[in-house]
């Protein structure tokens, strides 16, 4: 049996809101160890999903035998509308389960709201995600860099990043002509979330469809800072921290014609 | 602007 109750419905809500514009369907693997985790690949095989929600992203957690919950993103989006973001969100699934019970309950009040959803057979691959060596690794407040993907989209279907060891470039040239920001380092003591921090090994200079980047940003609102992790001539590694685990998209860059 | 990559090509199937 599964039991996950989170002590917050927005978290849950925020995450799939963070995902399902990427993909549709997916699998929930679940174990007492790991949590949930998901990992889940766009249809144009261009960006991945991980997603580890550990047992402390949740209040109470248990899951007597590992079970895989196959769910549609929408549908799953459609049950969260129905709950207040302060409510408790518990997920319960029998062993075998073909349903998953949703349970919304209000703090305050004595108001319960029960759901079931149908649980989907999803045939997905899986893929094999080595601990890679990264050039650079850069992390910065997730929203400048939510603006950033955000408002270069309006000029161009493509973002170009930078790094140096003294700053790192987000450069966009579009019909309309071009712009660029530059980030250097520097720590807030007051407000660490604020600081900017990039470790170098090897300048990059990546190109990533804009599209996709608009989509990663979408998980800003789980995190304050994003990790961004650059290698040449390979997929990058965004990451936003949950309270316990992550969410992590990895996007194949472009390639010059 | 360029290709668009692929993540087949870097990360293996299992």
């Amino acid at each position: 049996m599964l039991e996950g109750k989170f002590d917050q419905a927005s978290l849950l809500k925020k995450i799939i809101d963070s995902i399902r514009d990427s993909v549709k369907l997916c699998n929930f693997n679940c174990s007492q160890n790991d949590g949930i985790t998901v990992q889940a690949i766009d249809d144009s095989r261009v960006l991945l999903i991980a997603l580890k929600m550990d047992p402390g992203c949740f209040q109470e957690f248990r899951c007597d035998r590992d079970m895989v919950l196959g769910l549609d993103l929408e549908s799953l989006g459609k049950i969260l509308k129905q709950g207040n973001n302060e409510d408790y969100l518990t997920l319960i699934a029998e062993d075998n389960p073909d349903s998953l019970l949703i349970v919304f309950e209000d703090k305050k009040k004595d108001r319960i709201s029960e759901f079931s959803l149908k649980l989907m057979d999803i045939d997905s691959d899986v893929l094999t995600i080595d601990d890679m060596d990264n050039d650079c690794s850069i992390t910065m407040p997730s929203a400048d860099f939510s603006k950033i993907a955000r408002d270069f989209k309006t000029m161009s279907e493509s973002l170009q990043i930078i790094v140096t060891k003294e700053s790192v470039k987000f450069k966009a040239e579009g019909q309309i002509g071009s712009g660029s920001v530059i980030f250097k380092p520097h720590t807030d003591l007051d407000n660490p979330d604020e600081s900017i921090k990039i470790d170098m090994n090897q300048p990059v200079n990546l190109t990533f469809g804009a599209k996709y980047l608009n989509d990663i940003v979408k998980a800003s609102t789980l995190s304050s800072t994003i990790t961004i992790k650059l290698t040449d001539k390979a997929p990058a590694l965004f990451e936003f921290k949950l309270p316990s685990g992550y969410l992590r998209y990895y996007l194949a860059p472009k390639f010059e014609d | 602007s360029g290709t668009q990559g692929r993540l087949d090509g870097f990360f293996k199937v299992s």
